[in-house]
């Protein structure tokens, strides 16, 4: 039966889909099938998977306001083979206004990610907009795990604790399985006396789990994407691949 | 008579609160008088201003939702003199909620950016939310022109266009001052290829102004906020002090 974890913060350009992208090629060159689900209408994951969003005609707006249309009707292939992708357009935005007063509008996504589609992959990998909003929620609920990507940046420090906050809310409320896999520490300088301090303090934050896993600033992974393909497949012998592969290692295990 | 402008795109971590400080502080510097105006619940520009949010007993919260409560009164001084901030809170979260279902709720902030408050300053520069959510469109329908950060990135130029859309949708129906003062290039680094190629897709996407200033990565960007204080006032000598130092010279003269 697959995983459902969500990648999620608030805070914006921590690395939320290049982490969704990348940890999801690591996890199929270590065998396993993915899914990754974008839930950001700005459709990096899809665009990043080397989807064309202007030829879709449906997407996972769709999913979540249209009870005819299911999440497998969307699915499709991405260059990668075992990485499929569910993705999104702008459509989106518009979908969340929507579901804004819809009952049980948190459920949405829960109550189309059914056993017929999580159980045809390893992992479900969602990606999550750059807000604490109703998208967000519904990947929570969803999801059994949260994998969150912080910068080691002051600013990226700052918003953790409300993240944690509402993950507490949706546990509380909504999911009881859900728990956090880890903290992702990501743009990591070490030669910088900031970087240091940042990941010390992210170490310090509490009793969750940060991963071994530190991800460094790499340009290659800037340009992965204009490719279409994970790190793993646009420059295997990479740091960058690398150092994906050892965080999908540590997220096998632990999931 | 002070100039109002937003610093807006939907695209995470661009530098939306690292340009609206800094330019401010650049714009001190020249002599000019400067209100930053916090419309992101993460209320990193407060933060990043040396503002401490949690004792403050009123924010822009309050101001967006009460009538009672103006704009004037939730005004601070920042460390930096002639620097003043109107802080957000997580609260920010909750009252954009709350405007939802407002009569006139695009205009909720600028009917309180009045006469009293906008002719003691030069400029306000609003510091946007990673969303195209109210908050952001309440910036535009309040101001008289956008500075778009962009980062030198694949997905960050994906985004420009939608955001250039939204923006013509606010002049055509709410605000036909509202015009792009320019589009900002960020985290340049001129020895990749990825970023000259991105440097110059920005400059064909279409008749908006593109900065002759670049502003490229520096360190002590991501240093000068655990100070509280621009990078004119932690490094009046640094290169990126001199880079949002000619930055503020464009804006005086285009604004
Ligand atoms: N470790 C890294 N090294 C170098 N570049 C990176 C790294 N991680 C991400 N990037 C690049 O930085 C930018 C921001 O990353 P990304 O878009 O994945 O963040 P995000 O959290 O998904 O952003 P958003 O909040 O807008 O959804 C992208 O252009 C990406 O290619
Ligand atoms: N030119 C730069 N060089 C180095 N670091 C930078 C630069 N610009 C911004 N930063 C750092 O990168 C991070 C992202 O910048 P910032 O928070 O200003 O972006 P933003 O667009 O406001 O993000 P959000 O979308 O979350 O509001 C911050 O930690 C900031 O200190
Ligand atoms: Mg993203
Ligand atoms: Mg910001």
């Amino acid at each position: 039966m697959g995983k459902v974890i969500a990648i999620a913060n608030q805070k914006g350009g921590v690395g939320k889909t290049t982490c969704a992208i990348n940890l999801g090629g690591a996890l199929v060159e270590l065998g396993a099938k993915v899914l990754c689900l974008d839930l950001d209408p700005q459709a990096n994951l899809s665009v990043g998977l080397g989807i064309d969003i202007t030829k879709l005609e449906r997407s996972i707006a769709d999913v979540l306001v249209d009870d005819d249309v299911s999440l497998a009707s969307i699915v499709r292939s991405s260059k990668t083979e075992r990485l499929d992708c569910a993705p999104a357009t702008i459509d989106l935005s518009a979908a969340e206004v929507e579901l804004f007063t819809a009952i049980g509008r948190e459920m949405a996504l829960k109550d189309k990610l059914g056993e017929e589609v999580i159980q045809r992959y390893d992992f479900v990998l969602i990606d999550c907009p750059p807000t604490l909003g109703l998208l967000t929620v519904n990947a929570l609920v969803a999801a059994q795990g949260v994998i969150i990507p912080v910068q080691t940046q002051y600013y990226a420090l700052k918003g953790v604790a409300a993240l944690l906050k509402m993950v507490r809310t949706v546990q509380a409320r909504l999911n009881p399985d859900l728990r956090v896999v880890g903290i992702l520490p990501t743009f990591y300088d070490s030669r910088t006396i900031l970087g240091r301090e940042m990941l010390d303090s992210l170490k310090d934050l509490g009793d969750h789990n940060v991963f071994h896993t530190v991800i460094r600033q790499w340009i290659k992974l800037g340009e992965a994407p204009t490719a279409g393909v994970p790190i793993t497949k646009y420059d295997a012998r990479s740091d960058a691949a690398k150092s994906f592969l050892e965080l999908a290692r540590e997220v096998t295990a632990l999931a």
